[in-house]
């Protein structure tokens, strides 16, 4: 059974996983079996369904400015339409023999490739909305780099009215994520990164004040200061670093390196 | 978010699906 990261995909996902695991062990154990209800009914709402399906997709697709979505959810919408066709194929097999091997395999296949389309196809789409949280972290990352050339106060105000947004929505943003993986650890590594960045971003600001004031005065112990500041940025920096590489894992990357 | 509404349809949909084949076999075992 796969192990879904977050808990939307793995709601999405999950009962019908276990539904379709069913399938495949009922119709092993039962071999030659009975005989297949109509399904043209099912089969239909779900021809309907994954049609729907493809007019967002490519809604999608065309209102994206990432090109890495751009490139991989149209192989995900084919995979889905390709299983649909299986599953259309195998009602109607199944309406002329409704004992017929072949169309069980076809409609096992379908089922299958319906929910393995699908669950690539939020992937795909979850990794595009994680790619967005990592801009905005990569933003911040570029204004700590800039903390290192401020020496007025004017500059200083202006490093914050930058910042301050950036930082506010990267909080925003990966406390929303941290709640929605379904990975204790990694959930637990965002919270701690974040606490960590909300309690050194005040104490950096006011060790580039510091700095400021010691460079208005003569500059008598800038060297200590400006020191003190550098090493405040590194560590938010690293405590960015380790949310970005956070983001990126799931749980499938933790199995393969285990 | 249209998308993963669209998603819940497929699996809504596929889920009725499995269930009737899934029905027709479970009376034999």
């Amino acid at each position: 059974m796969p192990v879904f990261h977050t808990k939307t995909i793995e709601s999405i996902l999950d009962p019908v996983a276990h539904q379709v695991s069913r399938l495949v062990i009922l119709h092993e154990e039962a071999e030659d079996g009975n005989a297949m209800p109509d399904l043209s009914r099912p089969v239909q709402a779900v021809s309907l369904a994954v049609a729907n399906l493809v007019k967002v997709g490519k809604e999608t697709i065309n209102s994206s400015d990432d090109d890495i979505l751009k490139q991989d959810m149209p192989l995900s919408l084919t995979r889905v339409e390709n299983a649909s066709q299986l599953l259309e194929e195998a009602s109607a097999m199944l309406r002329g023999d409704p004992f017929s091997g072949p169309a069980r395999k076809k409609l096992i296949e379908g089922s299958r490739g319906i929910l393995q389309g699908t669950s690539s196809l939020l992937l795909c789409f979850d990794e595009s909305e994680v790619r967005k949280i990592i801009r905005e972290c990569k933003r911040v990352l570029d204004y700590l780099a800039v903390s290192e050339v401020i020496d007025t106060m004017e500059d200083l105000v202006q490093f914050l009215k930058d910042l301050s947004p950036c930082l506010s929505k990267v909080s925003r943003e990966v406390g929303a994520r941290e709640k929605e993986l379904t990975h204790q650890v990694h959930s637990e590594i965002l919270v701690r990164c974040l606490e960590q960045v909300k309690i050194l971003a005040p104490i950096l600001i006011c060790s580039m004040k510091v700095y400021i004031h010691i460079m208005e005065q003569g500059g008598k112990g800038a060297d200590e200061a400006a020191e003190n500041r550098n090493y405040l940025s590194s560590r938010m920096s690293d405590e960015i670093q380790e949310i970005i590489r956070v983001l990126q894992l799931t749980t499938y990357d933790e199995d393969t390196s285990e | 978010e249209m998308i993963l509404e669209a998603a819940r349809g497929i699996m809504a949909a596929s889920s009725a699906l499995v269930r009737a084949a899934n029905a027709a076999q479970r009376e034999l075992i």
